[in-house]
């Protein structure tokens, strides 16, 4: 891990003097070369290993504690500030009822997430209606009406072919069964595809969403920062959604994404159930990133 | 960095950063980058455009230089190709697309419909052998996958497939319980057809970071991968990690997805990938 990483390179400092430029120098290669590997945006590594080196150069060095584990505090306590900071859940207030979009590229994990919201607003004594707006990717609507069913869950199951359209009515169905949050499951679409853009963005002014959630795949890599900044250009969203976290990828775009938008990751998602989600924390994201 | 006549050291930092925010990591572009430098070394005064080439040919012989094909001979009976990965990677579509351009080959395709575990999974790839006009094999929902894969594979003996087409359900290479049951469908093809599976296709999303080779080491180990297919390339995503993949493991790429349509599958061919990565 970062730390026994970072022993060899205080070897010479134990105990004495101060964290110089020239020590800390070789600790951020290694720092940056532990954050590239963990899939953060390289612009990203750049922008933060500036931070600790901030942080950490003219730091006296403490006493007991070795100089490497010493940075590796400054590096988790910044990654900490960064990934943290604002309370980061989704915006479900409003008069009902109130619309959430769930968006993102293909396979990221939307339809799934769309039935662990479910779950969790069911818990927090909320009720629930999904909405299955793709129906371009083959038995898409199928996959969420059996999630909703499985999971008790109301959930449209109108004929119409254009999302637009079938948004509009499961609007007007949630009404009726007098369902207080929509969550609306989106087809998955490239952030570079101008058409489909178009299509998010008649959704959202059609039934005008209080919270867009984009739906991210915990194993993305450098990609994070194009989506997350097409997305944000494009569409606009409120929060993220960092999905398949119950595998062993780092999970990098946190930071990337965090640090480029300025968007809190609300949730985790931890497995196919839909009971498998969590609210994000930062400090184990940090510990998890750096491990 | 094109577009400069002399090669300066501030563009060996900006063709490692074209390197990394490809996803090829840092240790293959460091390699890149030293083994272009040593290059460039003798060459005088280099120009953009000669270390580019040299770079791109570079990229290109990592990569094996040549396409690889399918290994579709399947003897006296059908050849059998295993379709694993990730959640969502693109396996049911890929199957979908490989079907159709087999079958478009005037070869006798059978679709497997091996994931009895996700929701609407047997729809979804039913969808797609429709599409293709291939016949599919599907049991019941909550099945046991190698039960299954068995029933498809005496199909395609009874009705003299050419190739066989087993899709599997997405699954973490973490999760050990579910690693086996892959072992387990993979050991029922050898049983059944001596000599199967003949093509063992690990599907990689091409937006995935440097996890992808952890995810090729661990079925690799598992299952024995044969061939690699990077789909959803038409994106923005440049799935350099193929190259840690190959330095690392020794598995080729073989197939790419570049779309989401019937049509939207082609050969992986090294240098047509190290020009769309150092254009
Ligand atoms: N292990 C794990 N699998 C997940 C998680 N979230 C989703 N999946 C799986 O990932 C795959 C894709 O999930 P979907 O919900 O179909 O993804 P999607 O974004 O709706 O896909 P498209 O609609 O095609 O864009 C499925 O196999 C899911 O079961 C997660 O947090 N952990
Ligand atoms: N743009 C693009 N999308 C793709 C490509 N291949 C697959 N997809 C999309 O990615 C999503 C997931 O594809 P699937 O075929 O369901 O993936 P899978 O690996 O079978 O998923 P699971 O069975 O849930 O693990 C779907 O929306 C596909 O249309 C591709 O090459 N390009
Ligand atoms: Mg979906
Ligand atoms: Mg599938």
């Amino acid at each position: 891990d970062l730390s026994s990483r970072l022993e060899g390179v205080f070897k010479s400092l134990r105990g004495r003097g101060v964290l110089t430029e020239d020590n800390v120098r070789e600790a951020l290669r290694e720092i940056r070369r532990a954050l590239l590997e963990a899939d953060v945006h390289y612009k990203v590594a750049k922008d933060f290993v500036k931070r600790v080196e901030e942080r950490a150069v003219g730091q006296e060095v403490l006493k007991g504690i070795h100089p490497g584990q010493q940075v590796v505090k400054v590096v988790h306590d910044e990654m900490v500030q960064l990934l943290g900071g604002t309370v980061a859940e989704p915006n479900i207030t409003g008069s009902p009822p109130v619309p959430v979009m769930v968006v993102g590229l293909q396979g990221s994990g939307k339809t799934t997430t769309c039935a662990k919201l479910a779950n969790w607003l069911k818990k927090k004594g909320r009720r629930p209606y999904l909405v299955p707006a793709d129906p371009y990717r083959p038995a898409a609507r199928d996959q969420l009406i059996k999630l909703a069913q499985a999971n008790g869950h109301a959930v449209y199951e109108g004929p119409e072919e254009d999302p637009v359209e079938i948004c509009r009515r499961g609007m007007q169905e949630a009404v009726r069964a007098a369902a207080d949050v929509v969550l609306l499951d989106t087809a998955g679409r490239l952030h570079v595809d101008d058409e489909l853009m178009e299509e998010l963005r008649q959704v959202r002014a059609t039934v005008k969403p209080h919270e867009i959630l984009l739906v991210v795949d915990g194993m993305i890599g450098q990609d994070s920062v194009n989506v997350a900044e097409q997305f944000r250009e494009k569409l606009g969203f409120d929060g993220v959604v960092l999905t398949k976290m119950d595998g062993d990828a780092r999970g990098g775009a946190a930071l990337s994404i965090r640090h480029v938008t300025g968007v809190p990751i609300k949730f985790l998602g931890v497995g196919e159930s839909a009971d498998a989600l969590e609210p994000f924390h930062p400090d184990r994201m940090a510990s998890r990133i750096l491990n | 960095v094109k577009g400069r006549s002399s090669f300066d050291e501030g563009m060996w930092e900006e063709i490692e950063e074209l390197l990394l925010r490809s996803d090829t990591g840092a240790a293959v572009a460091e390699e890149i980058v030293d083994e272009l430098r040593l290059a460039s070394g003798r060459w005088g005064k280099p120009d953009a455009e000669q270390v580019f080439s040299q770079l791109r040919e570079s990229i290109a012989t990592r990569l094996g230089g040549e396409p690889v094909p399918l290994q579709l001979d399947g003897g006296e009976g059908p050849a059998v190709v295993l379709v694993i990965g990730v959640n969502g990677a693109g396996k049911t579509t890929s199957i979908g697309k490989l079907a159709a351009r087999l079958s478009g080959e005037g070869k006798r395709v059978l679709v497997v419909a091996g994931d009895t575990y996700r929701m609407a999974a047997m729809e979804q790839l039913a969808v797609w052998a429709d599409r293709a006009d291939v016949p599919i094999v599907k049991g019941k929902e909550g099945a046991d996958a190698a039960a299954v894969v068995w029933d498809g594979l005496e199909a395609g003996v009874r009705r003299g497939s050419d190739v066989i087409l087993v899709d599997t359900a997405g699954r973490l290479h973490t999760k050990s319980g579910l690693m086996d049951e892959l072992v387990k469908v993979r050991r029922v093809i050898e049983k059944r057809l001596p000599g199967a599976p003949h093509e063992v296709l690990l599907v990689l999303d091409g937006t995935t970071g440097q996890n992808a080779i952890q995810q090729a080491r661990v079925f690799g180990e598992s299952l024995g991968v044969t061939g690699l297919v990077l789909a959803k390339l038409d994106g923005t995503a440049k799935g350099g990690v193929v190259m840690a993949i190959r330095r690392e493991l020794d598995v080729p790429v073989k197939l790419i997805g570049v779309g989401e349509k019937l049509e939207d599958l082609q050969d992986f061919d090294p240098a047509a990938f190290a020009e769309a990565l150092a254009p």
